[in-house]
């Protein structure tokens, strides 16, 4: 009979860390729009 | 271990910026016709190291146009920016550039202006006037009969046209045609000029001396007419080629 490993689960510690409010950075194009868009 | 090639540039980065100014400048530099154009956004920056200290460079730029003729001495910084419901035009361009030891220049550019969409304009201004076609006859009757009548009234030089900039036809309340054209001041005097118009021809390029006006003429319901000519004064090495003898 085959069964099914049990993966435990990443304990939430494991994974990477992140910032609290943590924002990626912006796509480096297009720039900032310095008037108005048409 | 070989370094790790340079992170791309960001299009909002100090050095995209530096060369998207210079691109702007060359680009103000090298028109000929129509207005000075502001940079609204760099769409994208692309470097192709050539060696040390040596890239190309593309951009695309997206500009603006601005309320300065192009032969206006008025530095860029001060022109403003023609607003959404002036119904903006938009420029698209290609630049590419070379940086060597830092330094900038502009090898080629390609632009392609365009006018916004007349729906984009109506729909946050429904009454604002609309762009027209600058051979439309409403304008060009305008646009002649401004200038008579600043010439009719100068006590200064007799001015001829030299190209009309842009034009607007409103509709309602009331029937009105704004006109914008650039002028420059010929060898006669607007007394003489009434005897002799031919006599009159532009200033030879070390005297030459351009303008610009702007007009409103109402034909619906009343009768009016407003125009404002203003000229540079002579501004060395600042030439002006008809249409159609356009360097690329």
């Amino acid at each position: 009979p085959v069964a099914k490993r049990a993966v435990a689960e990443v304990a939430q510690h494991d994974k990477v860390p992140r910032p609290v409010g943590f924002v990626p950075p912006p796509p480096p194009c297009p720039g900032k729009i310095h008037h108005f868009k048409i | 271990v070989p370094a790790a090639p340079p992170a791309p540039l960001g299009c909002d980065d100090p050095e995209s910026e530096a060369a998207a100014a210079v691109a702007v400048n060359y680009i103000n530099g090298h028109s000929q016709h129509g207005y000075k154009f502001a940079l609204n956004r760099i769409e994208n920056i692309r470097v192709l190291p050539q060696g040390l200290n040596n890239d190309i460079i593309f951009l695309e730029l997206d500009l603006l146009e601005t309320t300065c003729h192009i032969l206006s001495p008025t530095p860029l910084a001060n022109c403003t920016v023609r607003s959404f419901t002036e119904h903006a035009v938009e420029g698209d361009c290609d630049v590419k550039l070379q940086r060597v030891d830092g330094i900038l220049s502009v090898l080629a550019s390609k632009c392609h202006s365009h006018a916004d969409s007349s729906e984009d304009v109506l729909q946050l201004c429904p009454d604002c006037p609309l762009l027209a076609s600058l051979n439309n006859t409403e304008v060009l009757t305008a646009v002649t009969t401004s200038l008579n009548e600043h010439n009719s009234k100068t006590a200064d030089a007799y001015l001829r046209l030299l190209e009309i900039g842009r034009a607007k036809i409103q509709h309602h309340p009331t029937h009105a045609v704004s006109v914008e054209f650039a002028v420059a001041a010929t060898n006669c005097s607007a007394e003489v000029a009434k005897v002799n118009v031919e006599a009159c021809q532009l200033l030879p390029e070390d005297q030459s001396n351009f303008g610009f006006c702007t007009a409103t003429m109402v034909t619906h319901p009343s009768q009016d007419l407003r125009v404002d000519c203003q000229l540079y004064g002579h501004q060395p090495g600042v030439t002006y080629s008809q249409p159609g003898q356009d360097t690329s």
